[in-house]
């Protein structure tokens, strides 16, 4: 796991 | 060891200069399976990610997973004087020394070559973990051609300027973008054609329910990704970002993901 978070959390920080 | 290797540069230096034009910086993340690029916005409104994948290169081998932070818009610069028929080997050494070396070969008689390095820097928040949602859960997908999606984006941003809003509404047969600009607002309205009339070039509307969404037209009106993709697969939802899709070939995707913005 390299991934640093999900696709949702980043739009949800919008 | 990352080694992988493209016989012809050109779908490379294309995707590089599309994406170099909106995104600084870009994580690029290879495995097993595939490359995968993923460039974000600064306002987080939109995530792009490209899959190449393993399959798409003359050669491939990546024994361990590797994750490499890049300036794009740099690489697109240095890029810009490679020719398009060059061979491209991409290659990072196995003690993580924090950098990449691109080579361009020439491919007569591999006379000159060309050999990049460039450094790996931090770019905080990507890679994201990008599920692959099924299409049941869009409200409505519509796929068409990008010849006709291209000067859509273009009259749309005549009609405005740089912070240019377009609101995509889908309908059961028909699809309007809708641009507002300071002298008033531009509709474009598409209808489903008939595969019959002209089987290579539809314009096909699958939808559950009506939908309408607001969108930055400055990301979506990628020109230079639609000159990579014969076909645009918009799929829209309110519960999740959107996903302007370019299929490069059957091993490769461009995905534009994008949040609508509030009314």
């Amino acid at each position: 796991g390299t991934k640093q978070g999900s696709i949702m959390s980043f739009f949800k920080k919008a | 060891m990352l080694e992988l290797r493209l016989v012809q540069a050109t779908l490379f230096k294309n995707v590089v200069e599309a994406l170099g034009d909106l995104f600084s910086t870009a994580h690029f993340n290879s495995s097993r399976t595939g490359l995968e690029l993923q460039a974000k916005d600064n306002s987080r409104v939109t995530l792009i990610m490209l899959l190449l994948r393993a399959e798409a290169f003359d050669h491939y081998l990546c024994d361990r997973g590797l994750s490499m932070g890049l300036n794009l818009a740099g690489m697109a610069k240095a890029f810009c004087c490679t020719n398009n028929d060059d061979i491209i080997t991409i290659k990072a050494e196995e003690d993580w020394s924090d950098t990449v070396t691109f080579t361009f070969e020439s491919p007569e008689d591999g006379d000159e070559i060309s050999y990049f390095h460039f450094d790996f820097m931090v770019i905080n928040g990507v890679p994201l973990e990008i599920p692959e949602y099924p299409e049941s859960e869009y409200q409505a997908i519509v796929r068409m051609p990008s010849a006709k999606f291209m000067p859509i984006c273009n009259k749309l941003s005549s009609f405005g300027d740089r912070d240019t809003v377009v609101i995509i509404s889908v309908d059961k047969e028909s699809v309007d973008f809708l641009s507002r600009g300071k002298t008033g607002t531009l509709t474009i309205f598409c209808r489903e054609t008939q595969t019959v009339d002209k089987p290579k070039e539809p314009t096909l509307i699958e939808m559950k329910e009506k939908v309408s969404l607001m969108f930055d037209l400055r990301y979506m009106n990628s020109s230079k990704a639609s000159t990579l993709s014969d076909q645009v697969t918009i799929s829209l939802s309110s519960k999740l970002p959107a996903v302007f899709e370019y299929k490069i070939t059957e091993m490769s995707c461009i995905r534009y993901y994008m949040l609508p913005r509030n009314e």
